[in-house]
Parts: structure tokens; sequence; C-alpha cells
């Protein structure tokens, strides 16, 4: 049995080999060693499992490689709307956040959240004044807006105007 | 969406998940944020999960709670557990995938997509990154 281990995602999706150059694949995996390096060493050293799990995300928030802090997609009226949860399993104390726009790590606010113990889901700018409150750095919305998710928004809003491409849209957005 | 699930050396679980939710979301739409019990669980007991994917279908399936009351209450491994809340997930119309650790350090992965961006590591040597299903 292992003394300490890990996992870590940067997401699923439609992801397909013929779209998936070696350049882009060769990135995704240095990305994903470096996060898992950052929490492994944590780990290795005798730190917290806690630790590990910012230690990984935090650099995973700052990659624009991913949907999650800097790179994060775009909402409808082209801003960001990021979230982040927390728990910890000895006490599963618990925090989440939803909605944020200036918070540079939402991972930080959600375990903070969790570590206030008044609360566990915060949103939107009760959130970031929470955020403020506790120090965490904050950020113009534009830092995490990169080119790529700006096509990716024109392409998403343009295929509003497209008949066929809307009706499959409509069915594919029926989650409730 | 990124995340990560880890077991430290005095067998503590803890699970995190963050991330940008979906293109041209609206309306203050939050279900597609990792709610705790849907995309985020840790429980000393059971396993530690974070989720990604259609977060909807994940807070309808109550995924990542239940795959550690499955390996609680029923004895699954993490594998098992996971496996079978993502079938779940896929029944619904959902896709996504998750990671478990499980309080004895076993970590699996488990998706309905054709690839998941992961990797894992552990104080045996186990030290493995990959993105497409094989």
């Amino acid at each position: 049995q292992a003394d300490w281990s890990i996992a870590i995602h940067g997401g699923a999706g439609t992801l397909s080999r013929e779209a998936m150059t070696p350049e882009r694949e060769a990135e995704y995996t240095a990305a994903l060693q470096a996060a898992l390096d950052a929490g492994a060493e944590v780990l290795r050293a005798g730190g917290e499992a806690q630790d590990a799990i910012v230690a990984v995300i935090t650099k995973l928030e700052d990659d624009p490689l991913f949907n999650a802090g800097r790179g994060a997609v775009l909402t409808w009226e082209g801003g960001v709307s990021l979230d982040a949860s927390f728990m910890r399993g000895d006490t599963r104390e618990a925090g989440a956040a939803a909605g944020l726009s200036h918070v540079r790590h939402p991972i930080l606010l959600a375990r903070a959240i969790m570590e206030d113990g008044r609360h566990v889901f915060l949103s939107g700018e009760g959130a970031e004044e929470f955020a403020a409150d506790h120090g965490l750095e904050q950020v113009e919305t534009e830092w995490f807006i990169t080119p790529r998710r700006r096509d990716s928004l024109e392409q998403f809003r343009a295929a509003q105007d497209d008949p066929q491409v809307s009706f499959n849209e409509d069915e594919e957005h029926r989650y409730g | 969406t990124v995340g990560a699930v880890a077991r430290d050396v005095r067998g503590n679980l803890a699970a995190g998940t963050s991330t940008g939710g979906t293109t041209g979301k609206r309306w203050g739409r939050i279900g597609d944020s990792p709610v705790i019990g849907a995309g985020t669980y840790a429980d000393n007991r059971a396993c530690a999960v974070s989720a990604t994917g259609t977060g909807e279908y994940f807070l309808r399936a109550g995924v990542a709670q239940g795959i550690c009351a499955m390996m609680r209450l029923a004895g699954m491994d993490a594998q098992a557990a996971a496996d079978q809340l993502i079938v779940e997930v896929g029944e619904m119309g959902g896709d996504g995938g998750v990671i478990v650790v499980s309080a004895t350090g076993e970590t699996a992965f488990s998706f309905n997509t054709s690839g998941m961006y992961r990797g894992r590591a552990d104080s045996i040597g186990l030290n493995e990154i990959a993105i497409f299903t094989d």
C-alpha cells in the first residue's frame, strides 16, 4: 500500500486524436506533469493532502491551457464566471464559491470559506467581498481572458444565428 | 475544469475542483459548478472525488458523494464505484469523468468521453500522465 497518493485532472471532453497535434499534446503533458509534481512534492515531504490539492490546482488555474482561472471559457456577456470547491476527508469540512470574476485563485477562496466555517457555499459579489476580506489576490477580469476563448465565444454566438445549429444547441442544453 | 484528490501519509484525504464553466453560459447558471456532493467530495472512511463534465447531470446523480457511499456501505472498490456512477450519468445524457483516491491510497479514473487530461502518482513510484482513452 502506498504511503501517499494523488490523482489530478484537467477536464474531459470531446478530445479527438485528429485535432491533437504532437506539439499541443506535449504542451498538455508537460503542464499536467508539472502540476502532478507540485502535488507529489508536498506529499513526499510529509505535507497535508489539502496542501497538495492547492499546489496542483493553483498551478492549473494559472495555465491558460485549462478551463479554470486564467484561460477559462467566457460567458454569453464576454466575462468569466469561475467556480471552485474544496473538501477535507477527516472532518468533512467543505467550502465552495461560484460566479467569481476577480479572484485569481478560486480554489484558495473555496478553502478559505471552508476554514472560516460559517458557510459552505458563497456566490458572486458576496463571495468576492469575502475573498477581499481574507486577503486573497484580486485581478481585473481581463487577466483571465485569452484570445482562444474569445474566439470560441464568437463562434458560439454566431452558431445561435444558424437555425440548424441553434436547434441542436437547444436540444443539447436541456440539463434540468 | 481542473481537479485533484490526495491521500497524505497520515491517511487524510482531500479533494478540490476549479472550473470556468461552459462557453456562453447565461442567467447566473451555477449548475455546471463543482457543487459539494456532486463534483467534489472527501470522506476519510471511503474516498475523495473530483469530477469534470456536464455538471447538472453530476448534481442529479449525486456523483461524488455517491461514489464514496458505494465504497463505504457496499464495499465496492474505487474503480467499480466510479464506473457505476459514470454509467448513470451517461444514461441520463451527461458526459464527463471523475478521479478518485481511496482511503487506502488506491487511485482510479473513470470517464465516458473520448479522453480526459489526467495524471497520478504515489509513494511506490507510480507516475503517469494520459489524455486519451487508451
